[in-house]
C-alpha cells in the first residue's frame, strides 16, 4: 500500500508542435521524455521504504544499474490493454511500423514478449509497483558497498509480494514465482533498450539531456 | 562521483 501511494503522476510526452513528425524528432521526443522520467523515477525510489537509509553510494549504484528496468516496467504496465503498442506515454504510443522506422524494431519485439507475458498474467497495479521496487533493490550492480542492507530491501519486498500473493492470489500457489521469473527478460530488455539509446547517442542525431546521457554512460 | 554529479545532486535534493 505504500508503494502504491507514492507511485509517481503520468507523464506526458509533449511532443514539440513547432517542428514536423521525422524519425529524429520521434526519437527526440522519446530521450526528452526519458530524461523527465528519470528525474521522477530518483525521487520515487526515495520513498521506498529503506532506500533513503542506504549509503549514497549503494543508493547510486542501484539506480544506475537498474533505471532501464524500472523505465521498462512502466511502458510494459502501460501497454497491458493494448493490442501491439508501446504506451511510451498516453501521447506517444508507438506502433511496429513507426518503431521500425525510427530503428527500434528490434526492441519493439522483445517489449511485446514482455507485454504478452505480464498480460497473460493480468499483471495488476499492486505487483507492477512491487515488481518495480524489486528490480531496483535486485540490480545486481557490482558496487555495492553493504550487500547485507540490500539484502534486506530485497527480502521486506519480497516478503511484500507474498503477502500480497497469499491474501489476493490464493487461486495460484505460483504466482509470485511466475512474477519472478518474468525478471530475466525485463533485463534483457533493458539491456538491449540501452544498447539501441546508446547507438543513437553515438550517431549523435538527436540531443539528450545530460542526466539521460549520464545514466546511459554509468551503465556498462 | 564526479561523472555521475546529477544524479549524485537528485539524491542529494531534500525534494
Amino acid at each position: 500500500s505504500h508503494l502504491l501511494l507514492v507511485e509517481p503522476d503520468k507523464i506526458f510526452a509533449m511532443a514539440d508542435p513547432t517542428t514536423s513528425d521525422t524519425d529524429d524528432k520521434v526519437l527526440t521526443t522519446l530521450c526528452d521524455l526519458a530524461d523527465r522520467e528519470l528525474v521522477v523515477l530518483i525521487s520515487w525510489a526515495k520513498h521506498i521504504p529503506g532506500f533513503s537509509t542506504l549509503s549514497l553510494g549503494d543508493q547510486m549504484g542501484l539506480l544506475q544499474s537498474a533505471w532501464m528496468e524500472v523505465l521498462i516496467l512502466g511502458v510494459v504496465f502501460r501497454s497491458l490493454p493494448y493490442d501491439e503498442g508501446l504506451v511510451y506515454a498516453d501521447d506517444l504510443i508507438m506502433e511496429r511500423e513507426q518503431c521500425r522506422t525510427v530503428g527500434l524494431l528490434d526492441l519493439y519485439c522483445t517489449l511485446l514478449q514482455l507485454i504478452a507475458k505480464y498480460r497473460k498474467l493480468q499483471l495488476d497495479k499492486e505487483e507492477f509497483v512491487t515488481l518495480k521496487a524489486m528490480a531496483l533493490a535486485n540490480s545486481d550492480s557490482m558496487n555495492i558497498e553493504n550487500i547485507e542492507a540490500i539484502q534486506n530491501l530485497q527480502d521486506i519486498l519480497h516478503e511484500a509480494l507474498q503477502e500480497y500473493e497469499k491474501n489476493r492470489h490464493l487461486e495460484d500457489p505460483h504466482r509470485g514465482g511466475k512474477l519472478l521469473m518474468t525478471l530475466p527478460l525485463l533485463r534483457q530488455t533493458a539491456n538491449k533498450a540501452v544498447q539501441c539509446f546508446r547507438r543513437i547517442m553515438a550517431e549523435g542525431r538527436v540531443t539528450m539531456h545530460k542526466l539521460f546521457l549520464e545514466m546511459l554512460e554509468a551503465k556498462v | 562521483k564526479e561523472k555521475h554529479k546529477i544524479l549524485h545532486r537528485l539524491l542529494q535534493d531534500s525534494t
